[in-house]
C-alpha cells in the first residue's frame, strides 16, 4: 500500500533533516534511530543547533519554517568546525 | 561573523586569482566582470589587492565542475549546493569552486554569479559563515538582494577588517562612511567641497579623474560618473599618482608617479611599462611631475612641476628648447597645477579644491570653478 501524503511528506522531511544535519551539523550517521520527541536526543539539540544558527524560533521541531530554510539553495562549506 | 577554526589568512595584501575555466551558461565577459566585482566588494573595504592571471598557480583558482571534481567534496547536482571555497593557503586553499550544475546568471533569474562569487571570496580571504541573516557570508543565497544596490553587511566589513584591517586612510577628502563611524574608507565623498584630485585625464572621450585608488569615469553620455578602482581596469597601476593625460593621435594614456610613468591603451598597460621620466627629457633635479595637459590639434603636451612648466613635442618626441619656464608668465593667473586637462578648446587647471578655466588663445583665466564640477557637485 502507498503511504498516505502526510507520511510521505514526513518521511521526506526526515530524510532531508538527516541529510542536512549530517553534512552541515556533523550529525553522526545512524542518528536517525533516536526519537525526535524526547528533548534531550542527539537528534534535537543538532535540530536548536540548525535553528539558533539559521536566525529560526528554536523548537528542537522539523517545523515548516525549519524545511523551508532547508530547501534553500547554499554555500557548501558546512557551518561546523573541522 | 566567525573566521576558520585558526584564523588562516593571506599574509600578503596583494594576490593573484585565475578564472581556469568558464560556465557555458554566460558569455565569458560575463563570469569576467561578475568575478572582478565580486573581488571589488571585499578590495573596497581592505588593504587588500587583486590582479589577474591567465596561466600558472594564482592564489585563488576559480573553477566551474560538476559533482566529484577532485576535492573529495562533490557537488550535488542542481539546487541545495551552489558553490563552496576553501580558506587561504597553499595548493586548493583559496581557491573557489561553482556547482556547473546551477544555472548561472548575470540577474536573478537563475543563481547570481556575482553574489554567490562574493560569498566564495570571502571565504578565499579567510572569513567563515556568519549567522547573521544580513550578512553576505550568511550560508543561505537570496535571490532578493537587491543587485543596483549591493553593499556589504556591516558585519562582514567587520569581519575581514578584523583578519586585513581597513583600507589606507585617504589623505584629505572625506570619506563616504562603509563601516563603524570612528574608522574612514578610503571611497572618496565626490561632493566633498575638500575634494582635490591627483591627476585627471581624457581617455577614447571620457574624462578620467584619479584620487587614490580610485577614480571616476565621467562619460558625456551619461549623466553620472561612475567610481572605480584603479587596480581594476590596469592591476599593475600604482595607486595615489601624480599626473596623466592622454595622446589621442597614438590612442595611449601616460599615467605618472614619481619618476617613473606607465603607458596604457585601452585595458592593456603597454609592455616596457614603468619607464623612467628622464627618457622624456626631464633633469633629473625633477623628483615628480605634478600635471600633465597634452593638446591635441598642436601635438604639443605641457608638463607642471612646482611653479614651472616644460612643453614636449609629441611630433619630435622630445622636450622643447627653452623649457622650464615660470607658470605664472605664460598662464596668467595660473601658479601651481595639481592636475590638469584640456576640453573644448579649454585648459583646465585643478589646484587643492579649486579648478581655473583658462582659455589658452586669449591668454586668461575665464571661470573659477569647485574642483569637482564635473562630478555633478
Amino acid at each position: 500500500h502507498p503511504l498516505s501524503r502526510a507520511a510521505e511528506r514526513e518521511d521526506g522531511g526526515m530524510e532531508l533533516l538527516q541529510q542536512y544535519l549530517e553534512k552541515y551539523y556533523n550529525l553522526g550517521k545512524g542518528l536517525k534511530q533516536f526519537v525526535i520527541r524526547q528533548n534531550n536526543s542527539p537528534l534535537v539539540k543538532k535540530i536548536q543547533e540548525m535553528q539558533k544558527f539559521l536566525g529560526l524560533e528554536v523548537t528542537g521541531k522539523l517545523d515548516s519554517d525549519t524545511l523551508e530554510v532547508m530547501r534553500k539553495p547554499r554555500c557548501g562549506a558546512p557551518d561546523v568546525g573541522q | 561573523f566567525s573566521t576558520f577554526p585558526g584564523m588562516p589568512k593571506w599574509r600578503k595584501n596583494h594576490l593573484t586569482y585565475r578564472i581556469v575555466n568558464y560556465t557555458p551558461d554566460l558569455p565569458r565577459e560575463a563570469v569576467d566582470s561578475a568575478i572582478e566585482k565580486a573581488l571589488r566588494v571585499w578590495e573596497e573595504v581592505t588593504p587588500l589587492t587583486f590582479s589577474r592571471m591567465h596561466e600558472g598557480e594564482a592564489d585563488i583558482m576559480i573553477s566551474f565542475a560538476v559533482r566529484e571534481h577532485g576535492d573529495f567534496i562533490p557537488f550535488d547536482g542542481p539546487g541545495n549546493v551552489l558553490a563552496h571555497a576553501y580558506a587561504p593557503g597553499p595548493g586548493v586553499n583559496g581557491d573557489a569552486h561553482f556547482d556547473e550544475d546551477e544555472l548561472w546568471t548575470e540577474d536573478t533569474t537563475g543563481t547570481n554569479l556575482f553574489l554567490v562569487a562574493a560569498h566564495e571570496l570571502g571565504h578565499s580571504l579567510g572569513l567563515f559563515h556568519s549567522a547573521n541573516t544580513e550578512a553576505l557570508m550568511y550560508p543561505l543565497y537570496s535571490s532578493f538582494t537587491d543587485l543596483t544596490r549591493f553593499r556589504l553587511s556591516q558585519d562582514d566589513v567587520d569581519g575581514i577588517q578584523s583578519l586585513y584591517g581597513p583600507p589606507p586612510a585617504s589623505p584629505d577628502a572625506p570619506a563616504v562612511p562603509t563601516k563603524s563611524s570612528h574608522r574612514e574608507s578610503v571611497i572618496p565623498a565626490p561632493c566633498s567641497p575638500a575634494l582635490t584630485f591627483d591627476a585627471v585625464s581624457t581617455l577614447r572621450g571620457e574624462i578620467l579623474f584619479f584620487k587614490d585608488r580610485h577614480f571616476w569615469r565621467k562619460s558625456l553620455r551619461k549623466p553620472d560618473p561612475e567610481l572605480y578602482l584603479i587596480s581594476s581596469f590596469w592591476p599593475s597601476l600604482p595607486s595615489g599618482v601624480d599626473a596623466a593625460y592622454e595622446v589621442t593621435s597614438k590612442d595611449t594614456v601616460l599615467v605618472f608617479k614619481g619618476n617613473q610613468f606607465w603607458t596604457v591603451r585601452g585595458p592593456e598597460v603597454q609592455a616596457g611599462s614603468p619607464r623612467s621620466i628622464y627618457t622624456l627629457g626631464f633633469p633629473t633635479t625633477v623628483k615628480k611631475v605634478d600635471a600633465a595637459i597634452s593638446v591635441k590639434e598642436k601635438k604639443k603636451t605641457y608638463f607642471f612641476v612646482e611653479d614651472r612648466y616644460w612643453r614636449f613635442d609629441e611630433k619630435k618626441g622630445a622636450m622643447e628648447p627653452g623649457f622650464p619656464r615660470k607658470i605664472s608668465q605664460d598662464f596668467p593667473g595660473v601658479e601651481k597645477v595639481d592636475a590638469a586637462f584640456e576640453a573644448f578648446g579649454f585648459f583646465y587647471f585643478f589646484n587643492k579644491s579649486s579648478q581655473l578655466e583658462f582659455d589658452p588663445n586669449a591668454k586668461k583665466v575665464t571661470h573659477t570653478l569647485k574642483s569637482n564640477s564635473w562630478l555633478n557637485c
